[in-house]
């Protein structure tokens, strides 16, 4: 079944391109705002953080299996963002995505998404097998730490993501599945959610404000 | 993805969750 996951994924991204597609170009040039630069700076910015979490984490000699595992990741992010963006264009009839396209948490949360798959796939230790004895598990939720996302916001994304990339396999559905259930049960209600932020402003519109009530209770 | 649960309705998308309808 692993094996089956890495071949899976290596077909899906085989012929995907490290850099935004000619499609994805033409969808950056209709925004408003072109956000073509801050995207490839955002990739590259992350790419030298993720390298350097992941040598933390496993041991500097596993630095290299780390980058390639990023750079898979930046793959089928930019795959899954034009499927994304097709699948809107119909649905509203629009071609400038602006708003959305210039959104950074939009951004991180699909990249941690897409980079959740790839170290998924792979498995959670890369580290196994060689003897070390810390041994770091890499599995959801350590991209959140890594990218400094909120689980809140990486929630979004999830289902989207599936419905863009239907070459997904089961086990990785299933995967993601899991991270959903582990946000919506706890991660999302954790000290500093957007939750709170978001539940007190939709009680202030229906005005029922409570001062004497901690946010968090 | 017989098995996994779409919540979003059917004019929900990305753009909405990111407050950009």
């Amino acid at each position: 079944a692993a094996m089956n996951n890495i071949q899976q994924l290596i077909m899906i991204l085989n012929s995907a391109t490290d850099k935004p597609s000619d499609t994805l170009i033409v969808y950056f040039n209709n925004c408003t705002v072109n956000p073509k630069d801050s995207i490839l700076k955002r990739v590259e910015n992350l790419e030298h953080i993720f390298k350097k979490k992941f040598a933390e984490a496993v041991g500097p000699a596993w630095a290299e299996i780390g980058s390639q595992r990023y750079k898979l990741g930046v793959r089928l992010y930019y795959r899954v963002m034009e499927s994304m963006l097709k699948s809107e264009e119909e649905r509203l009839s629009v071609q400038n995505f602006s708003k959305l396209l210039n959104d950074n948490i939009f951004h991180t949360s699909l990249l941690a998404c897409a980079v959740e798959v790839v170290m998924a796939t792979y498995g959670r230790n890369a580290s196994q097998g060689n003897g070390t004895s810390a041994e770091t598990d890499l599995s959801f939720p350590w991209i959140l730490s890594v990218f400094d996302l909120k689980a809140f916001d990486f929630y979004k994304v999830i289902e989207s993501f599936i419905k863009a990339e239907p070459s997904l396999t089961r086990e990785m559905i299933k995967h993601l599945e899991r991270c959903e259930h582990r946000i919506m049960e706890s991660l999302a209600w954790q000290s500093g959610s957007p939750l709170f932020d978001l539940i007190r402003q939709s009680k202030e519109r229906e005005g029922q404000t409570d001062q004497s009530e901690p946010s968090s209770t | 993805t017989q098995d996994y649960h779409f919540g979003l309705e059917e004019g929900e998308g990305i753009s909405e969750l990111f407050d950009c309808d």
